[in-house]
């Protein structure tokens, strides 16, 4: 149940190029990603491979992104797989499988050329089996400290070069949700089923729907906040394992938005203290395991802050929530907290609608630079200085052109977002007219009908 | 919904997670945009990968073969006007207009709905034991007077909201309606003159129940849609 894509990384939309390319790599292949993994795998020459998915081909290639005048280029037709063994920085068990291009030992001395027999005579000379190249730091006699090399230091003969575990190399803060790792083993060396495929353990987290999870190739992972990373196994019997991966004793505080009387986001710094749902049910306390059972337990969860009964947000939900005291209901959000404002500070006021401002601001509320009016980019204009020659369009100054009701505007330099509203506020006093009455009778089409029929009888 | 019961809203829509969770909810006022509220997104340039709204049942989780359920991945999310606390949400793809889905209409610019006029919510949220939780539960509630309203709320009520007078009974919108839909028959017409925000306690029979006024952020609205 092993998936040969076990043995690589995979870069989404990215071509190898190599300049000049020699040799020229081999032409391409009719195959599936696996089938092309297959074929990689067993030629010893083979270190990477483009695959094709518009095409399924795939075109297989002796070097990867650390060889000598190789750069990776962006090219949405390919992705681009690595055998791990030439990427990573770490190594699993002894380490006779690593082909990074570490060449120093762990006392800085510079390694010999596997191919010289100075100032160090030595029989492990390079073949294509056993990855003997340049100066790069091996283990071609499995030596239980890892990759090791002759030095360059005639009183140095040979030295461990120090090269971490892969366990060790990267460290978990809190409950690891942002270890990004390489660690693709669990706690009990079984192997990790990759996160894009769904043999042998059919699962929810695919990682397009994802994409912040750093769900990458088999690596152990945590996208559900569990107790620690873990990962789906290739063995069939056994669904998943948690992964044993350092913690980090460094006290690197966590980026978090601590707030009390509001939520941020999606609230996983809230700290304040409501503990009751919005239907007025009070929450269960999180070290209680009745009326619900669950796995949030607050030693577990030391940065979660899992106090009292209080609302929180230790899974990355869409807002704080906690389990509640009613048995028929096991959790609620706490979405009647407050949220903090998230726009910039207004810079200057104005009045009306402000179709008379003539300021200088040229940001949106949300601190995104505004789009010059006679630019053309990112955003093709519908109201330009041509257009509307009479609103002073300056600049990316923001402005009001269409008297919209909700004050200056201007288009925006993100590309997903054509236009937005200026970080300016209307002056104190300014006289907004007040909602109209009822205007006169108004009229509708193809909108707001529905079968009636359908709201006595439901369905 | 409490105090409502099971109902037909076509164009009522349940916003749901990554995980497939319905959150909120949300109203199709264009065959590719739905309106919601704020409160229910964790950013305005939130990467909303993976959430989808789903449309044309009434039932919030329905089985595998909902003859005409249609889910659609959200493509995009815009917020309105500071004090609006409505987003849109561009879908990825057109809704199919059917007799389950369908649109609901948008106020004239600054409209006020007469007061007493009885409209009506709808959701897939708590209805604390009133109604069954698993299908689209609907109520009728009456439009309150702005400036009663104001009175009643101390002069805390702002322009941007609309009220609905309490009801003996505990009838409203409670934990999972947020962004859903105050819709309001004018002209035989379904028109969305409110938005579903939340509200420190369901259904309250002291105190009015605040909406977003739409009719206030229509130009908004339709300035999105066009550009």
């Amino acid at each position: 149940h092993r998936s040969p894509l076990n043995d690589f990384q995979r870069l989404r939309a990215t071509q190898l190029l190599a300049v000049p390319a020699d040799p020229p790599p081999p032409p391409p292949e009719r195959g599936s990603a696996e089938q092309c993994a297959r074929r990689c795998a067993a030629g010893l020459a083979c270190r990477a491979f483009h695959h094709d998915r518009q095409s399924q081909q795939c075109q297989l290639l002796p070097w990867t992104q650390h060889s000598p005048h190789v750069q990776l280029q962006k090219n949405i037709h390919y992705d681009l797989y690595q055998k791990k063994d030439y990427l990573r920085d770490c190594i699993v068990a002894d380490g006779s499988g690593y082909r990074g291009t570490r060449a120093t030992t762990e006392k800085g001395l510079s390694c010999q050329h596997w191919q010289a027999t100075t100032p160090h005579d030595h029989r492990f000379l390079p073949s294509p089996r056993n990855g003997l190249e340049e100066n790069y730091c091996r283990n071609p006699d499995r030596d239980k400290r890892g990759p090791w090399c002759y030095t360059v230091d005639p009183d140095v003969r040979h030295q461990s070069c120090g090269i971490k575990k892969c366990e060790d190399a990267v460290c978990m803060t809190c409950n690891g949700e942002d270890y990004r790792g390489t660690v693709d083993r669990t706690e009990s060396g079984t192997e990790c089923q990759r996160w894009d495929l769904q043999h042998p353990h059919k699962h929810p987290y695919h990682p397009n729907k994802y994409p912040d999870k750093g769900l990458d190739d088999n690596y152990c992972r945590n996208p559900d906040s569990s107790e620690r990373p873990w990962c789906y196994t290739t063995d069939p019997g056994r669904e998943r394992e948690y992964c044993r991966i350092r913690r980090c004793t460094e006290k690197r505080p966590r980026p978090l938005n601590i707030t009390t009387g509001c939520f941020r986001g999606k609230g996983e710094g809230y700290r304040g203290r409501v503990n009751v749902t919005v239907s007025g049910i009070p929450c269960q306390r999180w070290d209680a395991q009745t009326p619900h059972r669950h796995h949030f337990v607050p030693e577990k969860y030391p940065c979660k802050d899992l106090q009292e009964n209080y609302c929180r947000n230790p899974d990355g939900s869409e807002a704080p929530w906690c389990f509640t005291a009613r048995p028929t209901l096991r959790v609620a959000f706490c979405f009647h907290i407050r949220r903090c404002p998230d726009e910039l500070g207004a810079q200057e006021c104005y009045h009306g609608h402000g179709e008379r401002y003539r300021g200088h601001v040229g940001k949106t509320r949300k601190g995104i630079t505004c789009q010059p009016w006679a630019a053309q980019a990112p955003h093709v204009p519908q109201i330009s200085p041509v257009t509307h020659p009479e609103a002073h369009l300056e600049e990316n100054y923001c402005r009001n052109p269409d008297n919209d009701s909700h004050g200056p505007w201007c288009y925006t330099m993100d590309p997903r977002t054509p236009f937005d509203y200026c970080a300016i506020k209307p002056c104190s006093g300014s006289v907004v007219p007040s909602i109209l009455e009822n205007t006169d009778a108004v009229e509708f089409e193809q909108c707001g009908r529905r079968d009636e029929r359908l709201q006595r009888k439901g369905r | 919904i409490v105090g409502g019961q099971p109902g037909n809203s076509p164009w009522t829509v349940s916003i749901r997670n990554r995980a497939g969770v319905h959150f909120c909810g949300g109203s199709l006022v264009k065959e590719q945009w739905v309106i919601s509220t704020r409160q229910c997104f964790s950013s305005c340039d939130a990467d909303l990968a993976g959430y989808e709204v789903q449309l044309g049942t009434l039932f919030k989780d329905p089985g595998p073969g909902d003859p005409d359920q249609q889910t659609i991945p959200i493509a995009r999310i815009v917020c309105g006007p500071s004090e609006s606390q409505l987003v849109m949400l561009k879908l990825a793809s057109p809704a199919a207009l059917n007799s389950r889905v369908a649109l609901i209409c948008l106020p004239p610019e600054r409209y006020v709905v007469p007061a007493g006029t009885v409209c009506e919510i709808a959701g897939w949220g708590e209805t604390r034991g009133t109604a069954d939780g698993s299908v689209l539960n609907v109520a009728q509630l009456p439009v309150l007077a702005h400036g009663e309203c104001n009175a009643a709320l101390r002069g805390r009520l702002k322009e941007s909201e609309l009220c609905t007078a309490p009801l003996r009974a505990g009838v409203g919108a409670c934990e999972g309606d947020y962004g859903g839909p105050l819709a309001c028959l004018t002209a035989d017409c379904w028109v969305l003159e409110g938005v579903i925000t939340p509200s420190r306690v369901c259904a309250r029979t002291d105190q009015p129940a605040l909406f977003i006024r739409v009719s206030l952020y229509v130009d908004w609205i339709h300035k999105v849609m066009k550009m």
